[in-house]
């Protein structure tokens, strides 16, 4: 999981931005 | 009652493409062919024009190593260093605009949730690439959500490897552009990408391909009847998919050979995560 952190997080995030 | 299902499908992710992603292929097509009135973009096909252009590119400035201050070395360097970054910088928003594009997809966020990053991981660069094509035309591509025209030529005037980046993707989209897909088409054949059933390291196979199967249906009907006369143009997108894959694989080995090069490069987190132990 950590791996993918980011995709993880714009998977579960609908409105949060992921700071890109 | 079954065919109006998969057009239900297709209208639903047809809507979830409009919404998601800003640079339709109807408008990209509309800016190259001249039909957007004054709205024309700006041409890169130097290096002054380039750095005339980057007000247009959301640029973020990077700090010039030590060993480049020299000035005109520091110059060149900059530029070719700060246009790199920017379209990373667009990839990675791209990403963002593919995973919620594919969390539209009905079942998708059922799925396990590494099976989903699984499909995201592998399936992102490819639909990127299938983006791309209607943006691009055998003389150069549309960048910057469509302020700026980008000349092939001046690409492959880059130096190694940046000249080799964008030259297989524009072989692929000038062939592809051939299939004449509209918008509506595009969103059920990204849909068919993402759902492939045979990534590495899957999970859970079988929900994956039965949602791809519903997909696959929904796009077959949506071809015969949105080309008619395009014989066989189902089984000519099914095989745009083999040579999709060969593509990532060669753009991901020489982003590998980037990192391993320039030394001063660093590359967005996000594409970091997806590029690694891809292929």
């Amino acid at each position: 999981k950590e791996k993918h952190k980011i995709l993880h997080q714009l998977l579960q995030n609908s409105t949060s931005p992921v700071d890109l | 009652p079954e065919a109006a299902d998969l057009r239900a499908l297709a209208r639903h992710l047809y809507e979830a493409y409009l919404k998601y992603f800003p640079l339709t292929k109807a408008k990209a097509r509309a800016i190259l062919s001249g039909k957007t009135g004054d709205n024309v973009p700006f041409v890169i096909h130097d290096m002054k024009s380039l750095m005339e252009g980057e007000q247009f590119i959301n640029c973020k400035q990077i700090p010039v190593p030590e060993h480049h201050q020299q000035q005109h070395i520091k110059l060149l360097y900059a530029v070719e260093l700060r246009f790199f970054q920017s379209c990373q910088s667009r990839s990675a928003e791209a990403v963002r605009e593919v995973t919620e594009f594919a969390k539209s997809i009905p079942g998708f966020v059922d799925l396990d949730l590494n099976d989903q990053v699984t499909l995201l991981k592998y399936g992102v660069i490819e639909v990127l690439i299938i983006m791309m094509s209607p943006l691009m035309n055998k003389d150069g591509t549309l960048i910057s959500y469509g302020q700026i025209f980008m000349t092939r030529e001046f690409l492959k005037s880059l130096r190694k490897p940046f000249c080799q980046m964008m030259e297989p993707k524009f072989e692929f989209s000038v062939k592809f552009n051939t299939l004449e897909l509209d918008d509506s088409d595009m969103a059920l054949f990204l849909a068919v990408i993402i759902l492939s059933g045979d990534r590495p390291g899957l999970l859970n196979v079988k929900p994956i391909e039965q949602l791809q199967e519903t997909v696959l249906h929904s796009l077959e009907l949506q071809l015969k009847l949105n080309h008619p006369d395009s014989l066989q143009l189902f089984a000519k997108l099914l095989q745009k998919m083999t040579d999709l894959r060969q593509i990532v694989t060669d753009h991901v080995h020489l982003i590998q050979l980037l990192k391993k090069t320039e030394i001063d490069m660093c590359l967005h987190p996000l594409l970091q995560e997806i590029m690694k132990d891809l292929y």
